[in-house]
């Protein structure tokens, strides 16, 4: 770990709320599959921003969507009828969380152009439909599939529709669908199909939802494109296309771009096997084995990550460990940066520091550690949330229970 | 579960090879 990943990073304060923005797609390798990935409320989106959640009301969703996985992941593993699926809400559906990233696909024929939250943790894409019969202020203007000449109805005994989690039968025969998050959003409408415009690559029948009636904490985003690992999804959708392969970079902060592409791996890039979760079947997990500060890897076993289980997931802010990990984190992160002033914590993040009076700061490194041999070593602005350069905080979060 | 969230995953190609079963993470793959 020591070898890989290096001891420190060194930063230049001012550039950790940097102003200055490069919104351009990064250009190695432009390809028809490839679309440019933006922070939802950064100068790079499209979507107007005097509706920009506060870092308390971020973290706060973020809190929603890691207890609805949580959630979903204990209802599926209890019993019928035992204690605990008694204690659990009716709703157990995924929360949208802060979802942070967004691109912009098109739809139909001519091409109308939506912005959409793009969520590994979930699988139906969804936007706004005509007729709205409730409908959200969104940013652009509503899908008309009446204007589309490539668009047409699912029958309600199609594999497809039988294939969702939620979906029923109109008075038409058609297919009707729902989607229940697990912070009480929710669209419902019809399932339908017509043609996705990806980057420039054109993707005809496609299937996704019409949502005629959404509601909840979806701001003024058109929709969302679901990368899960279900049927629905448009990696499941396209695997004669692209088959199952998908890839993307978040860009370092809200004031650059980064790329979703279908289709393409990329070069230099390290293994390690994918796992799966019957009780959470959306999601990607992966075969987390340790966490090196510094270069020293913390003296925990490999399994207080493996039991619980470990996942990848777009849609979630801050990383969450298990409480004896997350211990082990910071308190060996706490030793390095003795010569900070500390700060209030934020919400969930507890480990805070001010660096007002410095030009640069000494941050140690942090690297997670996978199956087969592969080390993640974390850029700095993955190991620091800086809401200001007075409060920059160790992004990272314990669970409240080593089985969550 | 653990969960590994999008601030760490940044600038990280993360590329999902789902028909072979493994995910890979390239370093500094954009800005």
């Amino acid at each position: 770990a020591r070898g890989l990943a290096g001891e420190h990073h060194v930063i230049d304060v001012k550039s950790l709320l940097s102003t200055s923005s490069n919104c351009s797609l990064p250009d190695k390798g432009a390809s028809p599959s490839k679309l440019k990935v933006v922070h939802r409320h950064g100068p790079c989106s499209s979507l107007p921003r005097q509706n920009k959640p506060s870092h308390l009301q971020l973290l706060r969703q973020d809190q929603s969507r890691v207890d609805s996985i949580h959630c979903r992941s204990a209802a599926a593993a209890a019993p019928v009828g035992g204690s605990l699926s008694a204690k659990l809400p009716a709703n157990t559906g995924t929360s949208l969380g802060s979802g942070n990233y967004i691109v912009t696909i098109g739809l139909g024929t001519p091409k109308k152009s939506f912005s959409v939250v793009f969520d590994t943790g979930s699988d139906l894409t969804w936007t706004q439909c005509l007729p709205c019969d409730s409908c959200y202020t969104q940013n652009d203007p509503l899908y008309d599939p009446t204007q589309s000449s490539t668009f047409t109805n699912i029958s309600c005994n199609s594999n497809y529709c039988t294939q969702l989690d939620q979906s029923s039968c109109s008075s038409t025969s058609t297919c009707l669908y729902q989607v229940q998050y697990g912070d009480n959003s929710q669209t419902q409408g019809s399932l339908i199909q017509d043609t996705l415009t990806f980057s420039s690559d054109s993707i005809p029948n496609f299937r996704f939802g019409c949502g005629h009636d959404n509601s909840g904490l979806f701001g003024k985003v058109d929709g969302l494109l679901g990368l899960g690992r279900e049927p629905a999804s448009i990696v499941s959708q396209t695997d004669q296309l692209y088959g199952k392969v998908f890839s993307y970079c978040l860009p370092s902060t809200s004031s650059a771009a980064g790329y979703l592409e279908l289709g393409s791996t990329a070069a230099g890039v390290q293994y390690t096997p994918m796992l799966t979760n019957q009780n959470l079947p959306s999601f990607y997990f992966l075969n987390l084995v340790a966490i090196s500060v510094g270069g020293q890897k913390l003296a925990l076993s490999p399994t207080v990550f493996s039991n619980p289980g470990t996942l990848l997931d777009s849609g979630t802010v801050i990383s969450r460990l298990p409480p004896t990990a997350y211990a082990a984190l910071r308190s060996s992160f706490r030793r390095y940066m003795t010569n900070y002033p500390t700060a209030p914590a934020l919400s969930i993040l507890d480990t805070c520091y001010d660096f007002t009076n410095y030009q640069t700061v000494k941050v140690p490194s942090i690297a997670l550690l996978f199956g087969g041999g592969v080390t993640a070593n974390l850029d700095f602005k993955g190991i620091l949330y800086v809401a200001s350069i007075s409060q920059a905080c160790l992004a990272f979060a314990g669970n409240n229970d080593a089985g969550d | 579960v653990v969960i590994i969230g999008n601030v760490q995953q940044r600038r990280f190609n993360v590329v999902y090879d789902v028909g072979n079963l493994k995910i890979g993470f390239g370093a500094n793959g954009c800005s």
